[in-house]
């Protein structure tokens, strides 16, 4: 009887929380740098001014109380040696029901983080290097697949400069994001990463003098790993009162 | 005739000290930050007649005159947290997400009798 009482008190609790159940992470995952500076500046204004308004995101200048790391569970769609020719495609895939119905969304971005792998990548990639980044909505999934032209749209088509072997991508996505949240509209985004037609150029003309190298590396391209990741702010306004003086 | 039962300071509503250690519930494995933190709680007495000290309603004023002529007929007020201060919590939820968030009411700063 204690036993059950104790789980059924534990649940009510973390319901309160916005949980369904106990968390039982399968690996623990990176904590991003920004996470631990807001918690720091949250717990130090918490001591300070109990007063104001508590569920201001200055990071991100918008009001939320729950600041969330949602990682990305999509897929490769094709790799650099595969149909996108020079390029690589990636399906990704957010998934947004974890707001609870309640929580009014502030914010939604993109990060993108490149990473040139300098042991794999020809000496002439390490230096600064420009990529062309394409980002497309998926409008539906047929058996042509996500990556198929007529079912996506073009959000963003920009270069990111790799400085000097990493880079990054944000894009707000908020509209898009909130449109997720509806239930069977979320098919997340194709993200089409390709050297930038300089760098292709550079890559050629070192190919010209030095045949050998393509062998010597295996693939004379850069091939940046990348790592996608949304920031999400919502507000739940029936956990965040503002403190009134009496 | 009013009962007057003295009460002695210590027994008198006020927040005690409570850590909340997240290990001694077992959540250590999905809290990320902070690790425990000062919950306190409120415990004690709501003698009659309620000081200005114990933030007393004029609801809790009146009960403790009625108690103190009906003991057993009328319980003391309760001694309950009035005002609570938030805390902030970083977390991995049930998607493997990292989750910062901001939770009211979570440390009790004062007590009243009510």
């Amino acid at each position: 009887g204690t036993g059950e009482d104790l789980k059924t008190q534990e649940r009510l609790f973390l319901n309160s929380l916005g949980l369904s159940e106990r968390p039982t992470p399968s690996e623990h995952r990176r904590v991003p740098s920004v996470f631990w500076r807001m918690l720091k500046r949250m717990s130090t204004r918490e001591m300070e001014a109990r007063e104001n308004d508590p569920c201001m995101v200055l990071e991100y200048g918008v009001r939320g109380n729950i600041v969330r790391f949602v990682q990305d569970q999509g897929r490769l769609l094709s790799g650099w040696s595969g149909s996108c020719h020079g390029c690589v495609e990636k399906h990704l895939f957010f998934n947004m029901s974890v707001l609870q119905p309640v929580e009014q969304l502030s914010l939604a971005r993109l990060e993108v983080q490149f990473q040139l792998d300098v042991f794999r990548t020809p000496m002439f990639f390490l230096g600064p290097q420009a990529l062309s980044v394409s980002v497309y909505k998926v409008l539906r999934v047929t058996l042509r697949g996500a990556n198929h032209e007529a079912n996506r749209r073009l959000v963003l088509s920009k270069s990111v400069q790799l400085e000097p072997q990493s880079g990054s991508l944000t894009l707000d996505l908020t509209a898009l994001a909130e449109s997720w949240r509806k239930p069977g509209r979320n098919y997340g985004l194709v993200l089409e990463v390709q050297p930038h037609p300089a760098g292709a150029l550079a890559r050629d003309s070192f190919m010209a003098h030095h045949p050998g190298s393509a062998l010597a590396f295996g693939t004379a391209e850069a091939s940046p790993e990348f790592q996608a990741s949304l920031v999400a702010v919502s507000l739940n306004p029936l956990q965040c009162r503002t403190r009134r003086k009496r | 005739s009013a009962v007057y039962l003295p009460v002695t300071p210590s027994n008198v509503c006020k927040p005690r000290r409570l850590y909340i250690d997240f290990r001694d519930v077992g959540w250590q494995d999905w809290i990320i930050a902070p690790q425990g933190y000062l919950a306190n709680y409120c415990h004690g007495e709501c003698p009659f007649p309620l000081s200005e000290s114990l933030n007393g309603t004029n609801h809790a004023i009146l009960q403790t005159l009625v108690h103190s002529l009906d003991p057993r007929g009328t319980p003391q007020p309760c001694c309950v947290p009035i005002r609570l201060s938030p805390v902030s919590m970083l977390y991995y939820d049930n998607n493997d997400n990292v989750v910062l968030r901001h939770y009211q009411d979570m440390v009790v700063d004062e007590c009243g009798c009510r």
